[in-house]
């Protein structure tokens, strides 16, 4: 439970013409599991805000299950590693 | 470089060839996410290019460090890093302690130089791996611009976070790339079309629907079968091939025999020296003679070039064994093993000289036979030309796809073995700033290339007709009509789950005659078929989807291939095509069936207008076997005399349900 990993959290398609109300409308969504706006702003890693929407950030496991059953929310998922061909 | 385009009909002297008529790819912008780039050197001039395309929105972020830092031209017009992904999951900060790295788009590594110079690299003369090889070497697009996206560390040969990567897909997407170029692959078994842990299949998604086409490599897991990776529909997945060219080293023995085989051995001949095979006392032998577990002492073999019979792992075994017999004083190597087509110099130019197991054995018989049996070693030759034939690589990764085995994948085959182009001074195995490398990472931006040139003669077209334009016109045979062969163990003659549509073919793309085409109702389609649900389609596309209460058959997607994994009667597909040529036109069908399989057409004649420019038709497929078959292979081919639009077509009988890879 203690330990953050970095999940992305998958929205689909953009539904924001502007990219900064893209971003605030992430940090809004992460701040709802956590305590507050600025805990959620040290925890996110990337905002995805022109070719789709979703973010990524640093999730205990309950976190990302909360995330998860958000409206809005299509998955939210464990990062992994690819490696070069 | 130097050979592939040649290979690949782009000669810059020919001026039938689209380099020409689509102004080298100017204009157009060629993504590549990879480990950076290395922008001092020459094959990123931008002498000759015009202003940057007004269009493009991305930047040029130098780096953090003075030593790491990169300034664009008109050549690389962008440049970004993306680590936070991946220092997150690796904690900060990035450990290099065994290679050197830049927090910055630099390029430690040389696989981002490499790949993207491939693309769109300009023209650099009299280049060569240490006198092999030796030519021009350039991209496809040579005035196409490079946006670099690195995503990859160099931290185990290179590693890549999938959350790094779908940052770098939504940037690009917004920053204007037409093109994306990625040379990156995760593991079997793979994850789903819609899950983001895959990090390519969601991204390309959302670039693929807007235009841009999005070109991976299928993997290097090969020979086996169902080990493509990338394989949504939507990405143009790329299989790696030879070209027309080898390094044959010639293998003198003392009885006068000569034997080639081949190496990156560029030193002074050996002359005469003594032949031994380390062979072990007692019940095995061979034992002493296994190239991976070579033990030889000074006594030995020092001045003496020493013969091994690789078993496994043939690339560590040789880099092995060659240490080995170096540290005890030997002075060559010839490794035995099976073929794998990829070459390797043996460091500091050691001779060694791969053979395959026939000739291995015929040496070992003379070592065995002769009291003091001798050999002298050559060293490499450049060979170029018809009498080489391509064929798939050995490593390259095949289908069928194990997702959805009705998607053909790989879609496209290009060169991808022994690759002279550009890389960073930090490569170890750099000379003079080149290195040649093999892998689908090789093959992927020489696709990329070619989309480039297409995109600069159409821009209008799809990701899809592009990808239907390479698929239908891909060769499958040589100049001379001779049939492409996959190596393998054995060799065999190549199928669609080898080389997809066949090796790329430019020119031909560049007129197919017709297309299938395909849009996001395409794609949803493909998504209701593969059973995900409506509210995480709905999410992807961006609007309400309600999948039909009958869902849909993945065999009626409008790929430009027709796979059917489970055939037990008949069944009936429909196609779409568009034309893209000359508006009045008349196609007729060529069937090539598989073996004890009918197709019938309807209609079999597809008449063109000015008003008729789509044309739908069916293809029932029936099957005379009363057994479970493996794949059968064929084609269908509809010609107006002057153009050629093949599909494969790979069909498999299941009379009962299949219980494993029958």
């Amino acid at each position: 439970e203690g330990k953050s990993k970095v999940h992305i959290v998958y929205l689909g398609e953009n539904q924001h013409n502007d990219p900064a109300l893209a971003v605030d409308y992430h940090h809004e969504m992460l701040a709802t599991v956590v305590e507050s706006k600025e805990i959620a702003s040290d925890m996110m890693i990337y905002s995805y805000k022109h070719g789709f929407s979703g973010f990524a950030a640093k999730l205990t496991e309950s976190q990302a299950q909360r995330l998860a059953e958000l409206p809005g929310v299509i998955r939210v998922i464990p990062n992994r590693i690819h490696r070069l061909q | 470089t130097t050979r592939s385009w040649d290979f690949l009909g782009l000669s810059s002297s020919s001026p039938s060839s689209i380099l020409v008529s689509s102004k080298m790819g100017d204009g157009v912008i060629i993504g590549v996410l990879d480990t950076g780039v290395w922008p001092e050197s020459e094959v990123f001039k931008d002498e000759g290019l015009g202003p940057i395309p007004s269009r493009w929105k991305g930047v040029c972020e130098s780096g953090k460090h003075s030593n790491g830092k990169v300034r664009c031209n008109r050549k690389i017009i962008g440049a970004r890093w993306f680590v936070d992904g991946f220092l997150a999951e690796y904690g900060q900060p990035l450990n290099t302690s065994d290679n050197q790295e830049y927090l910055s788009p630099r390029d430690a590594n040389g696989h981002g130089t490499h790949t993207s110079s491939t693309a769109a690299g300009a023209f650099v003369g009299n280049v060569s791996y240490k006198g092999l090889a030796s030519g021009t070497v350039r991209g496809g697009a040579p005035h196409a611009r490079l946006a670099i996206y690195k995503v990859c560390w160099n931290v185990l040969g290179g590693q890549c976070a999938s959350a790094d990567i779908l940052k770098a897909l939504d940037e690009a997407i917004h920053d204007g790339v037409d093109v994306l170029s990625l040379s990156i692959g995760s593991s079997i078994p793979l994850f789903s079309d819609v899950d983001e842990r895959d990090g390519i299949a969601t991204g390309s998604f959302h670039a693929v629907t807007r235009g841009i086409t999005v070109v991976c490599g299928a993997a290097n897991d090969g020979p086996s079968a169902q080990t493509v990776q990338n394989t949504a529909p939507w990405i143009l997945t790329v299989a790696a091939s030879t070209i027309d060219r080898t390094f044959p080293a010639a293998i003198k023995l003392g009885n006068n025999k000569t034997f080639l085989g081949q190496a990156l051995y560029t030193g002074k001949e050996i002359g005469f020296r003594r032949l031994v095979y380390p062979e072990a006392s007692g019940l095995d032998p061979n034992s002493a003679g296994v190239c991976q577990a070579l033990s030889v002492s000074p006594s030995l073999v020092a001045g003496k070039v020493v013969l091994c019979f690789a078993s496994t792992t043939p690339r560590v075994s040789i880099f092995r064994a060659a240490a080995v017999v170096r540290a005890a004083g030997g002075v060559g190597l010839i490794v035995a093993k099976n073929p794998t087509d990829v070459l390797t110099s043996c460091g500091d130019n050691f001779p060694c000289i791969e053979v395959d197991f026939e000739i291995g054995t015929h040496i070992l018989f003379y070592i065995r036979s002769t009291r003091s049996p001798e050999a002298k070693l050559s060293h490499s030759k450049t060979l170029v030309g018809k009498r080489t034939l391509a064929k798939v690589a050995y490593f390259s990764s095949r289908g069928p796809n194990s997702i959805a085995p009705a998607i053909l994948k790989p879609d496209i085959t290009a060169p991808g073995v022994n690759i002279l182009a550009a890389t960073s001074p930090l490569d170890q195995l750099a000379d003079g700033g080149y290195v040649m490398h093999s892998g689908t990472s090789m093959s992927t931006p020489h696709v990329a290339g070619i989309v480039a040139l297409l995109k600069a003669l159409h821009p209008t077209w799809s990701p899809a007709a592009i990808k239907s334009a390479l698929v239908t016109t891909a060769w499958r045979k040589d100049q001379s009509g001779f049939p492409i062969f996959a190596d393998g163990s054995p060799q065999k003659l190549a199928n669609p789950f080898d080389y997809g549509g066949g090796i790329v073919n430019p020119n031909g793309a560049a007129d197919p005659g017709l297309v299938y085409d395909m849009g996001t109702v395409d794609y949803m389609h493909y998504l209701c078929a593969m059973d995900y649900n409506n509210s995480a389609i709905s999410r992807l596309v961006g609007r309400s989807i309600v999948c039909p209460s009958e869902k849909p058959s993945l065999l009626d997607i409008n790929l430009p291939s027709i796979t059917i994994p489970s055939l037990r009667h008949s069944t009936t597909i429909t196609r779409t095509v568009t034309n893209a040529g000359a508006s009045k036109a008349i196609y007729k069908a060529m069937i090539d069936s598989p073996f004890g399989i009918t197709m019938v057409l309807n209609p079999g004649v597809l008449v063109f207008n000015s008003t008729t420019k789509k044309i739908s038709y069916t293809v029932t497929v029936t099957t005379i076997h009363q057994v479970n078959t493996g794949y059968f292979f064929g084609s269908l081919t509809w010609t107006d005399g002057i153009h050629n639009v093949t599909s494969p077509v790979s069909v498999r009988t299941e009379v009962l349900q299949s219980y494993e890879d029958d």
